[in-house]
Order: structure tokens, then sequence, then C-alpha cells
């Protein structure tokens, strides 16, 4: 089939559409993604050539929010952040694992004091590491937990502590207001502290990852995503609005349950992922 | 809300005379992005927008002084008849009665454990937890927790023995303990591992259940077709549940299982605690998914 200069061919386009849709990406998203496509292809272009544009522009706008250093201070303080069950836990174990390899001295702080065996969970995962756990009673103030922590890392000096929170639906402004507390009090009775948040997002999730994207950055410093279970058929196409409106970037991925399977985002790999 | 954009679409129509197929055709572009929006699988929206398609270009529509709430309301009646297909009632007559809850990682499976026995003892049963999670850290430890906090008798063997073999024990254990409902909890699991989605079909062949439950995160985007139609080929689930319906998800997720398995949706979770258990209402799912 010949394209006369000017025509699109709209097979390959239709095509190209179900594939972002179908990656979670968003129908907001897909149109300008589409319509950028149509107005930057000249006729006699074809699949190959649509795929390529697309490709590049995924990598632009994935490719192009930058990983800030951490924050300046003692020690670096990551608080874990983000709904139920999206793995939290888990990444603090894979990741504390990961630093301990990489040269620094780690400590964890079972700040989730609400949920069922949620403390036994992380005391696996920091046996697992190799590392120590700061822990108190279920139900004590997930603020405490976290500042008892970061004073023990202090006297020890430990580089890093790594906060585990309870799993929390955005929607719920007693449970926010609880989070914003650890950060508070971290923030304004710790001088000196490097601290962070990151928010972990599960690739099996729609739309609502970008709800819980705003919401949870909202008046908190944000400073990094993590896309958990890529390992599924999911490719997690919803980061690709929340790059778009709050340029937080992705640097880590899970790919699986183990302690090994946490990687540094690759934005090729995952627009890869994506158009396949 | 789709009722003001169908509106809007009529109103600046309605200038060209007597509604025609382009005021449908527009109407049905609404209806097909805010499925979409919703996390409706874009093959279940497309299907979807053909049959209401369909039944928007009859008379009933176009003769119609208010076209726009026609369509609406076909709208509305096609999502819930879908959400609500084959609203089989939870079926406990074994004794003992074996219910196996799967999933993926972190869909809300052990919390539902604890919910259903909740559940099930208002209707007069005696449930058994069993724990055969083997593989999470603290997960025989997690449910062991909730079932203290509810009262309920649990098996929990450990992470030493195989899942067939904590199904066969608890089994026995419901007898012992004259439970007559047993209540499997299972790890998550990918719908594409081989191996764990063969363990669990073996689970099921040990436990003969009367009710195999997909438990499903409501926040689940284009993915839940492939997880539905590989779970219900390897397992083959009598329901679905809805997690995390307490959150402002829209749901889509709900349209695209319940239209390509045909499998009732039996519960709706609403919440952390044992007592956020909630029958399933199609209707307000419909209304939910349409924003
Ligand atoms: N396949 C896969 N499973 C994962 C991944 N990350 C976490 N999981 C699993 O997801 C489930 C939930 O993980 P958790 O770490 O408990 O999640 P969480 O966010 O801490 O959960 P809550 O504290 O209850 O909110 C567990 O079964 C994990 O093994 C991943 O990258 N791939
Ligand atoms: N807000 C809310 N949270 C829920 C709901 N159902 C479960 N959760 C929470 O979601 C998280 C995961 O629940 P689990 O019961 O551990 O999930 P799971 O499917 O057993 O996880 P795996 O065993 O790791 O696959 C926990 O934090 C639960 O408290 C719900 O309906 N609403
Ligand atoms: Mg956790
Ligand atoms: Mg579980």
């Amino acid at each position: 089939q010949i394209l006369s200069g000017g025509a699109l061919d709209e097979g390959a386009i239709e095509d190209l559409e179900a594939v972002l849709l179908g990656a979670d990406i968003g129908v907001e998203a897909t149109e300008r993604i589409i319509e950028r496509l149509r107005a930057s292809t000249g006729g006699a272009a074809g699949a190959a050539d649509y795929r390529r544009i697309i490709a590049a522009e995924l990598l632009l706008i994935i490719g192009e929010t930058p990983k800030p250093p951490p924050p300046a201070g003692a020690p670096r303080v990551i608080v874990v952040i983000g709904v139920n069950g999206v793995g939290k836990t888990s990444t603090i174990g894979k990741l504390a694992y990961r630093l301990k390899s990489e040269g620094s001295s780690v400590l964890l702080a079972a700040c989730d004091t609400f949920r069922a065996a949620a403390i036994d969970q992380l005391e696996l995962w920091a046996e697992r590491a190799g590392v120590p756990l700061v822990r108190q009673q279920m139900g004590s103030d997930p603020a405490a937990v976290a500042f008892d922590a970061v004073q023990a890392a202090r006297s020890r000096g430990i580089d890093v502590v790594i906060a585990d929170t309870a799993g929390r639906l955005h929607t719920r402004v007693n449970l926010m207001d609880e989070l914003r507390k650890v950060f508070t009090v971290l923030s304004t009775r710790m001088e000196g502290v490097g601290l962070e948040g990151w928010l972990v997002l599960d690739a099996n999730t729609g739309q609502n990852s970008l709800r819980q994207a705003e919401a949870f950055t909202a008046g908190l410093p944000i400073t990094g995503l993590v896309l958990t279970k890529l390992d599924s058929t999911a490719k997690g196409g919803a980061v690709i609005a929340i790059q778009q409106k709050l340029r937080i970037p992705v640097l880590y991925v899970g790919l699986g349950e183990g302690i090994d399977d946490l990687a540094p985002f690759d934005a090729e790999e995952f627009v890869a992922g994506i158009l396949g | 809300d789709l009722s003001d954009k169908f509106a809007r679409v009529f109103k600046e129509l309605r200038g060209q005379g007597k509604v025609r197929e382009a005021h449908v055709q527009s109407a049905m572009r609404e209806v097909r992005r805010a499925l979409l929006e919703a996390d409706v699988n874009y093959k279940v929206a497309r299907d979807f927008v053909a049959r209401v398609s369909e039944r928007s270009l009859g008379q009933a529509v176009l003769a119609s002084l208010t076209p726009d709430q026609q369509i609406v309301k076909i709208v509305h009646e096609e999502l819930v008849s879908l959400l609500g297909a084959r609203n089989a009632p939870f079926n406990l007559s074994g004794n003992p009665a074996g219910i196996m809850i799967v999933g993926l990682q972190g869909s809300g499976k052990t919390s539902f454990a604890a919910k259903l026995a909740v559940h099930v003892r208002k209707k007069g049963r005696r449930p058994l937890l069993v724990a055969a999670d083997i593989y999470r850290p603290a997960a025989v430890e997690q449910l062991s927790v909730l079932a203290r906090q509810i009262s309920a008798p649990v098996y929990a063997p450990g992470t030493d023995r195989s899942v067939v073999e904590i199904v066969e024990g608890g089994v026995r254990e419901a007898r012992r303990q004259l439970c007559d409902t047993v209540i499997v909890d299972t790890a998550g699991r990918l719908h594409v591992d081989r191996g764990m989605m063969k363990e669990i079909a073996d689970a099921k062949r040990a436990l003969g259940p009367e009710e195999t439950l997909l438990v499903l995160d409501s926040m689940t985007g284009q993915e839940a077709v492939r997880v539905a139609e590989e779970f219900l080929r390897e397992v083959d689930f009598t329901g679905v549940v809805l997690t995390k319906l307490d959150g402002d998800t829209r749901g889509g997720a709900a349209l695209s299982v319940a239209s390509v398995t045909g499998k009732p949706i039996v519960f709706a979770c609403v919440g952390e605690k044992p007592d956020d258990l909630e029958a399933f209402y199609p209707d307000r799912m419909a209304s939910r998914i349409l924003g």
C-alpha cells in the first residue's frame, strides 16, 4: 500500500493508540502524543517511523526529569510512602540491601505501627538485608518512632535511615495529616537531617496513580518515585502523565519479590517495555 | 459529568434538525472517553460503546424530546446489567465449605480473609482461617494477628509445609474444631507465573472449594482483563472481590473483569478493618465508573 504525500497510515496510528492506552498512559496523554505524531510526520511514513517518533517523545517526557542529588544533611532520611499494598515494605528491604552493598550504612525505622504484623514483616527484611531496625510497640506514634530511629542513626554514625510507613489512601484526611506530622517532626526537631520522601506506585494501577501522586506530593518533600511490580504484564504508563505534571523522577523499579529485585530506573528500557 | 457532556452535545447539534447518527456518534465518543478515564480496558470500552451505540440509534432515542437523557439511561442500564451479571448468591453449603482466596500481590486477600470470616459468622457459620501463604515474610503472623483480633480460629502450621499439605491439614483441623467453613488465604502471585498458578490449581484440587474468589484491587488498570482471563483459565474462580473502594479510583477494572469473565462481583471491601465489607451494588458502581 503506497501512501501519497500527506496521507497518514490510520491503521498504524490506531494500533499505536491501542498500545499506549493499553499501557495505562491514559486517554489525555495518549491523545496529545498521537496529535503530536500527526503533526510531526509527513506522508510516506509508516508504522516503524511512527513508533520511532513516539518512542522519542516518551523518552523526552520520562527521561528529561533530572535525578536530584539527595538533600544535604546527615543522616540521609528517606520516608517511604504510598497507598496500601503497593510494595513499600518490600522495597525498603531491597533498597537497604542495595545501599549497604554500595557502601552505605543503613538503619530501618518501623513507622507502620498500625497494620497487623507490619513490624514483623520489616524485621524479617532487616535481617535479610543485614541492617539494624528501630521499632516500638504496635499502636505507638509513627513520628516518635521516626525520631527515635534518626537519633539512633546519629549516635551510631549511620549514613541512611529508611522509614517504612503504613499504607494509606490519600482520600483519608486524618491519615495524610499523620504522615505530614512524621515529616514535620523530623524537619523541625532534628536539625541538619537530609530529609526526603519517596512515593511508591504499583505498575498494575491505572489512572489513580496520578491522583495518588498529586495528593502525596502536596506539601511533602517528595523527591522520587519507585514503580513496583513491573515484572507483571502491566507497563506502568501512568508515570508518563505524572512526569508531565509533577516532574518527579522514577528512581527505582521493583521487578519481583526477592531482595535483589530492585533496579535503578532505566528510561529506555521502560519505553521499550511500553512499545514492545 | 457524562450527563452534562451529552446535554452539550445535543444542544450544540440541535440547530441541525432532528437527532441523527452524528449526534449519537458524538455522544458515544464521550462515553468511550469516560470509560477509558475510568480505567476500563480499551477493548472492553470499544465493545461496550458498540452495544450502546446500537441501542442509541433506535427510535426510542431518535424520536425522543430528550435524546441525551435517553442515552444516559441506556449507558447506565447496560453498565448495570454487565456489572450485575449472574448475581449468584454466595454458595456455602458444604461441610466444611471451602473458600479459596486468590489474586495478585498486595490486592487485599489476607485482610479480606478476616472480613469474610466475620461475614460468614454473622450468617451463623463457624469459620476456620487457613494460612497458606508460605512465601511473604510474616504473612502467617499477619493472618494469625487478624484471627486473634476477630476471635476466630486459625490453622497456621508455618512455612515448612507445602500449600497442598496446609490446605489438607486445614480441612482436617476444621473437622476437629467443628468449623463448617474453611477460608484459605494464599500468597499473592502473578497471573503469568506458571509455577505459582499451578500451585494454586493443585491447592484448589486438594480443597475442593465451593467458592474460589479472585481478589482484585479496584484501582487496577488496563491489565485487569489479562489478569482475570489468566486466573479464569488456570484456576477458574466463582466470584470477584473488589478492594480499596474507599479510595477515589473510578474502578473501571470492575467492568473489564465482569464483561470478560461473566463472573459475579460478590463483595466490595471499603477499608482496612474486618468490618469494612459490603455487598457489591452494581448501580452504585456504574455511577462511579461514569464519574
Ligand atoms: N511481583 C512483585 N511483587 C512485589 C513487588 N514489590 C512488592 N511485591 C509484593 O507485593 C506485596 C505487598 O508488598 P508490601 O511490601 O507488603 O507492600 P506495602 O506497600 O508495604 O503494603 P502495606 O504496608 O500493607 O500498605 C507483597 O506480596 C510483596 O512481595 C514487585 O516488584 N514485584
Ligand atoms: N483502604 C483499604 N485498604 C485495604 C483494603 N483491603 C486491604 N487493604 C490494605 O491493603 C494492604 C494489603 O492488604 P493485604 O491483605 O496484606 O493484601 P494481600 O493481597 O494479602 O497481599 P499479599 O499477600 O502480599 O499478596 C494492607 O495495608 C491492607 O490493610 C480496603 O478495602 N481498603
Ligand atoms: Mg508495608
Ligand atoms: Mg496476603
